[in-house]
């Protein structure tokens, strides 16, 4: 079973082109094995995306870098998997 | 016992749960409920459509599909609430009754089965089909890129281990050649309606092109008249466009095979976004999820009811 500990979610606000161009950038650079759950579009549109420990500080210190604004939508996406499993084995039970 | 009244509808269920629940449906509702067997997926899971049909020989019919993308299981979920709507307002509901004297409805809850287990069992992120490509170290196909329809254009990928991977071929992924050679067969296919998650998009053609398509003002206005009913619930808002204008251009996409095809009526919905979850929803937001999305669907569904071409 893989699992997700340390893995964050990222929402990102890029505001105008120039930075969803940016963003674009760090989509194509595989290595980081990021998993953009909302690809970066447009501005009007939040860029969602799935970052694992490993790449963690080197994708904030290119956002922060850039000016690129963010906020952490899931914290550690292991512990909301596992209150699904929970949920779930709760609600088979019942 | 089992029955549909003893099924959590605001839960996550497994595969088996599932399907087991659509023979519930079809089976308590069995004048107008039936279940299909449209093809098997590419690890032979069965690929079960419900039929909701008051008789009559090839009706215009309305197609509803979810769970494309496997990961996104509060679609799966309202598929199932919706199945149990559909069937459970006919006869009481005067809008479901005089629709399905007219046409069918044909609903696809698991689009993706082998992709759905996977999430449940090994890889809860996976999102694309589990076929095996000749030669190729990764997995599976974005089943959203798979389809006719601008295949190989911009916005999917060539690489076999991205998540956009469009695929050797166009209709390369069985769950995809399945829905296309059921929809071709049946030959009366007027509306083609597919949930995703998330995001609170309803969109309609073109993805693979930015040109508008020829129904655009129709189109357009039906897309803000559902996202209005959607809202008249809890307040959920949604943009409306066409996938190019809204997101970005998308090639291989199932609505845009669909429209081109002729099936005017063409629309994807991404469901809710709590602005903390992404798609891992949690399931006691599966039904005010499915009763909001159930009156956009239905919105529509009259305005193809009214107005068959």
């Amino acid at each position: 079973l893989e699992t997700f500990v340390g893995h964050q979610v990222l929402r990102i606000k890029a505001s105008n082109e120039e930075q969803i161009k940016q963003l674009q950038l760090l989509e194509a650079l595989e290595h980081l094995q990021l998993d953009f759950w909302l690809n970066p579009s447009t501005p009007a549109l939040p860029v969602d995306v799935r970052i694992p420990f490993n790449s963690l500080q080197a994708v904030k210190v290119f956002l922060e870098s850039n000016n690129i604004e963010y906020s952490i939508l899931i914290e550690d996406l292991q512990v909301v998997l596992d209150e699904e499993k929970q949920d779930m084995a709760r609600s088979q039970q019942r | 016992e089992r029955g549909s009244n003893t099924f959590n509808y605001g839960a996550y269920h497994s595969l088996a749960a599932i399907y087991e629940e659509l023979d519930n449906i079809a089976q308590e509702h069995s004048s107008i409920v039936s279940k299909l067997k449209i093809g098997e997926s590419y690890e032979k899971r069965p690929l079960y459509v419900l039929k909701f049909s008051t008789g009559g020989t090839n009706r215009p019919a309305i197609w509803i599909d979810a769970g494309i993308h496997s990961r996104e299981w509060v679609t799966q979920a309202s598929a199932v609430w919706i199945a149990n709507k559909i069937a459970s307002d006919y006869g009481s509901d005067p809008s479901i009754t005089s629709l399905l004297k007219k046409m069918d409805i044909f609903l696809l809850a698991v689009t993706n089965p082998d992709g759905y287990e996977f999430t449940q069992t090994k890889n809860r992120m996976w999102r694309k089909t589990r076929s095996k490509i000749q030669g190729s170290l990764c997995v599976g196909v974005d089943p959203n890129r798979n389809w006719d329809a601008g295949f190989g254009g911009p916005g999917a990928s060539n690489n076999p281990c991205s998540d956009s991977y469009h695929g050797p071929n166009a209709n390369s992924e069985v769950e995809v050649k399945s829905i296309v050679d059921f929809i071709k067969n049946h030959g009366n296919t007027v509306a083609f309606l597919t949930l995703h998650s998330y995001s609170q998009l309803l969109m309609y053609p073109y993805g693979y092109k930015c040109t508008k398509p020829a129904d655009y003002a129709e189109l357009d206005t039906l897309g803000r008249a559902a996202a209005s009913s959607v809202r008249s619930l809890y307040g959920t808002a949604y943009k409306v466009g066409s996938i190019c204008s809204t997101i970005y251009q998308a090639s291989g996409g199932s609505i845009d095979w669909s429209y081109d095809y002729g099936i005017k009526y063409s629309f994807a919905f991404e469901l809710r976004d709590t602005g903390s979850y992404g798609f891992l929803l949690p399931a006691s937001q599966i039904i005010p999820t499915a009763e909001e999305t159930w009156l956009g669907l239905k919105t529509i569904m009259e305005h193809v009811r009214d107005n068959t071409y």
